[in-house]
């Protein structure tokens, strides 16, 4: 679904740092229903990667679809994500706009 | 149940 968004972007972001340094807001049954950036830290495999920006909000991690995930549910499978060994990066599905299909 | 509000949800990695 989220490839049909022409706004939306994958970003693959290596795993250059130990932290994946960035902070979200929001999940399923909020107000905010995808996660959304609220924060990139400097230093972080984020910052480093130079592609994701605080507003945008995470369709999918590693192919996997956020929609539908309470904010703990989205933010394990992003730490997991991170956190897996066989993968030296995590791709995400950005997009600039607040979509909540 | 009411949504939550999201601001006092937020997770940083």
């Amino acid at each position: 679904p989220g490839l049909l968004d022409p706004t939306s972007q994958l970003v693959r972001v290596g795993k250059s740092a130990t932290t994946l340094g960035i902070a979200i807001e929001g999940g399923a049954n909020t107000r905010q229903p995808l996660p959304r950036i609220v924060t990139i830290q400097r230093g972080g495999s984020a910052h480093n990667c130079g592609q994701l920006r605080v507003g945008q909000v995470i369709l999918e991690v590693n192919g996997v679809s956020l929609r539908g995930r309470e904010h703990r549910d989205a933010a394990r499978l992003i730490a997991e994500a991170f956190k897996n060994k066989e993968r030296d990066h995590v791709d995400f599905l950005v997009t600039e706009f607040n979509v909540a299909l | 149940s009411p949504p939550k509000d999201y601001e006092d949800e937020v997770t940083f990695f």
